[in-house]
């Protein structure tokens, strides 16, 4: 329909303006409180020496999570979307004109926590990551498949409380692997760092071109 | 705008036929897996010896929530919702038309897991409660006040989790009355049944009423 339309227009225009700039873009989506924002500190904390790094940190409202992010040093900027319940293009495309694009080599995304919708909006990144973890329970990637179908990358999150939830982690992945064959998958306690260097190689934030 | 108030005048609608059945219907929204299902389950064992109990059961797709319901041996309806990340009154109504409602005394809606969009449709129930859990972390509240300002009562779920997440179920009860005092909230554990009683008394489940 025409609103989305008009959203990967703009889209593809954000796209356009980072790759002038030689930035990598990563759009974080994933439910509410799955784990985004210490997943993004996990990355910034391991990779904010060697590169320049961005934040863009989505809400409905709050700078919560900006204010977190912050405590990494590097410069985010808080957008709140105030009932609308995904990140656009458009909110996007004005959130970039606050950053000095030329002096950025990596920004993150950090997407409204909703498993269902952001699917819908592309952001004009070069990777999607959704990111669920098992205190959500068993059902959840079953549930909301169009998510997974614009991934590049499944995190699945809190592997720490896998026991208590009675939640095998394993499945969960075949859950994603039923949905797209072959997306990559990795189990991850944010708390600790465990799976971040994997993620690191997955999404290519290290590499010669990127050095 | 147009869409809201469609539906806030079917939504009437559907309380009008319900009243009319002496029905009293629950709304009941809250995060992906934050434990709508386990909770429903919990009160249908506690309610439907003495209670006749219809349950509608809302996802984009799949119906495992209803097949879970089922085991409680009551009449369920899957609602798929598609792409909507949110029941409407629309869909409550057409789904309204599978019971026996001259045969019910209770009804429970399980909306989508979203804990922003469901605030703004309401179905026409009698109560509409909040369910979140402490695995989503202890900001979840501040961060999406417009659904608690829709809420009757809040579940605060997963409370055998809080150790572990280093999460106070005292604070995001706080974090509920900062928002709405006097919002009756109820920690739970819908592993255990535990707060299940309190609920029920809360919402006047069980009064002379309802006998
Ligand atoms: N046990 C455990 N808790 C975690 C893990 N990762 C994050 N958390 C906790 O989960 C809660 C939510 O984490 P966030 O990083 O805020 O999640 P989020 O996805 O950014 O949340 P929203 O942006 O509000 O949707 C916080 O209390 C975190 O400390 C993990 O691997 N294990
Ligand atoms: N540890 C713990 N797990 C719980 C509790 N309540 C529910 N669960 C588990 O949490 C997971 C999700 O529960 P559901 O009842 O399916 O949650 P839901 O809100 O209906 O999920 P959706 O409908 O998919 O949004 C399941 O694995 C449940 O067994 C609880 O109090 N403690
Ligand atoms: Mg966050
Ligand atoms: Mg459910
Ligand atoms: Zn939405
Ligand atoms: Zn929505």
């Amino acid at each position: 329909e025409d609103l989305l339309k008009r959203n990967e227009e703009l889209a593809r225009k954000n796209r356009d303006l980072l790759d002038k700039n030689k930035i990598t873009a990563v759009d974080v989506m994933g439910s509410i409180g799955s784990g985004k924002t210490s997943l993004i500190k996990n990355l910034l904390f391991r990779l904010r020496t060697k590169y320049r790094i961005g934040v863009i940190a989505g809400d409905l409202t709050t700078t919560i999570d900006a204010e977190r992010i912050k405590e990494e040093e590097v410069e985010v900027i808080q957008v709140n979307t105030g009932k609308e319940c995904h990140l656009d293009a458009n909110l996007i495309r004005r959130a970039l004109k606050e950053f000095d694009l030329g002096n950025l080599d990596f920004l993150f995304i950090e997407n409204v926590g909703n498993l269902i919708c952001p699917a819908e909006f592309p952001l004009g990144s070069h990777k999607r990551m959704v990111v669920v973890s098992v205190s959500e329970g068993p059902w959840m990637v079953t549930k909301h498949p169009y998510i997974f179908s614009e991934a590049d990358l499944v995190v699945i999150n809190k592997i720490d409380l896998a026991q208590a939830m009675g939640v095998s982690v394993k499945s969960i992945g075949e859950d994603v692997h039923r949905i797209r064959p072959g997306l990559k998958t990795v189990p991850t306690n944010c708390l600790t760092g465990e799976g971040i260097e994997e993620i690191i190689k997955v999404l290519f934030l290290e590499s010669p071109k990127n050095a």
